[in-house]
């Protein structure tokens, strides 16, 4: 069965990007089928596979106005998984939505397509909870939360789970959460321990193995590749398998 | 004469509230009177300011909406500035402005009747262009850019200044960009120093003394007080005290 896991975060820069880029690698290297999908209008994860978005052709803001299929945006990436990608028109998505009824569920209906293709598909959101997030939430099957241990992204996670209780409510009643990813952790401070326990003991989540701060991961977007080609057997590209791997484990 | 210094970057995670807290911080240390004004609907500010967004009676969105003037809504803070707070309602505004003509000087024309009491008003942006940042570039009169010396953050730093030309062009002729602060800087990578040498190069922009990546800075927000007060020898707030006499020299 189509398995569609939505990266989101309100909160900026906690990696979900690099989550989606080096998991989607990951998974694969592993020998699987992946399509990542880039939800954001400033592009980041595209341009981090290595594809330059005000030169592609066919963008997933053509998708979810109805204006083509996904099969004509979706393109190979250097680094292994399919890519739907985005660009800055996506940012006008919220306004041209707006007032459709049934505008949550257009990535949902686009993707009941293409979803059957592959073994699993990853949704890279903005850092926001408007209308392209909630398309995301409304078509995935599961959600991982990427967070830094630090408190001002601790509060997001509140609000973030008040959006699920929404979306469970009227748009996606079997969205599960697959948990809390924290990222970019140093676990030599004692803030980042202590709000990792707050989250664990807080909220009813499964809260993944941590992803390391590490500086090899800033170099993989400027080569269009991700960690797992710049830095193949480094710790952080080891973790992203173990994720990919837990991943594949939940099937 | 007024100053409004907007702190923008669409990307997420880059120090721009931190830089905001802190810098007014410094302000209001060195005796000046500061106005920080809160333009996330995430609050991120407003909380690191040691405010409850969930408790506050009037925030920015009713002066953006016109409901009632900008000293009703101005709150004192235990750090030190006046503080414009934020709360969850501002996600309602991209909406609830669209269609307005003149929509993009809200704030401004909000801001003209108190910016006169204060040396300095700082805005603290939200990772988007949205309604709510041009609000800000246009209010404003010079811009500061926080960003991370990474790849992903380097690439947004084009988009934004292509968002400037219109905003001078339109809406705000008179915008001067106070230039780039590098933020989270950690001197030893080779990536970090080669992004900053592209920046200097690539834009014809000042860059200023990048503030360096320090374990202190995260224990702050959750006090609801600065860097200042919870580590205030430590090199991070020296840091932005020195930034802080930059602005004011600028004067
Ligand atoms: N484990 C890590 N260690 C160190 N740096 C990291 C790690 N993971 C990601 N980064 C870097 O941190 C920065 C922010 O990551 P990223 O852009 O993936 O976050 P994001 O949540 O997608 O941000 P946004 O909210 O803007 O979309 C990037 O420069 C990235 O290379
Ligand atoms: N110099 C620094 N060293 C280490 N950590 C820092 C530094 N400056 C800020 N931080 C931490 O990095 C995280 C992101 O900072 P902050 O929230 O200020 O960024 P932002 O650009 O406002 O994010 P957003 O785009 O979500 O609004 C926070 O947890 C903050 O405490
Ligand atoms: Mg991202
Ligand atoms: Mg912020």
């Amino acid at each position: 069965d189509s398995r569609i896991v939505a990266v989101a975060n309100q909160k900026g820069g906690v990696a979900k990007t690099t989550t989606v880029a080096s998991t989607g690698a990951a998974l694969a290297e592993a020998g699987r089928k992946v399509l990542l999908i880039d939800l954001d209008p400033q592009a980041c994860l595209t341009f981090a596979m290595g594809i330059d978005p005000d030169q592609v052709q066919f963008t997933v803001h053509d998708v979810l106005l109805g204006r083509l299929g996904p099969r004509m945006a979706i393109i190979p990436t250097p680094e292994g998984p399919d890519l739907l990608p985005a660009s800055i028109e996506l940012s006008g998505a919220e306004m041209q939505l707006a007032n459709r009824t049934g505008r949550e569920y257009v990535l949902r209906e686009a993707l009941a397509e293409v979803a059957p293709d592959y073994d699993m598909v990853l949704i890279d959101c903005s850092p926001s909870l408007g209308v392209l997030t909630i398309n995301a939430l409304t078509a995935a099957t599961e959600l991982l939360i990427p967070m830094q241990a630090e408190t001002l992204s601790h509060r997001g996670v509140a609000q973030l789970l008040e959006t699920i209780d929404d979306v469970r409510r009227y748009t996606n009643r079997s969205l599960q959460i697959m948990g809390v990813l924290p990222t970019m952790f140093d676990a030599r401070t004692r803030l980042a321990r202590e709000v990792l326990k707050d989250i664990e003991e807080q909220y009813d989540l499964p809260v993944l193995t941590p992803v390391s701060r590490s500086v090899r991961f800033a170099e993989a977007p400027g080569t269009g590749r991700s960690i797992l080609s710049t830095a193949r057997r480094s710790r952080g590209a080891q973790a992203y398998r173990e994720l990919a791997a837990a991943l594949m484990e939940a099937s």
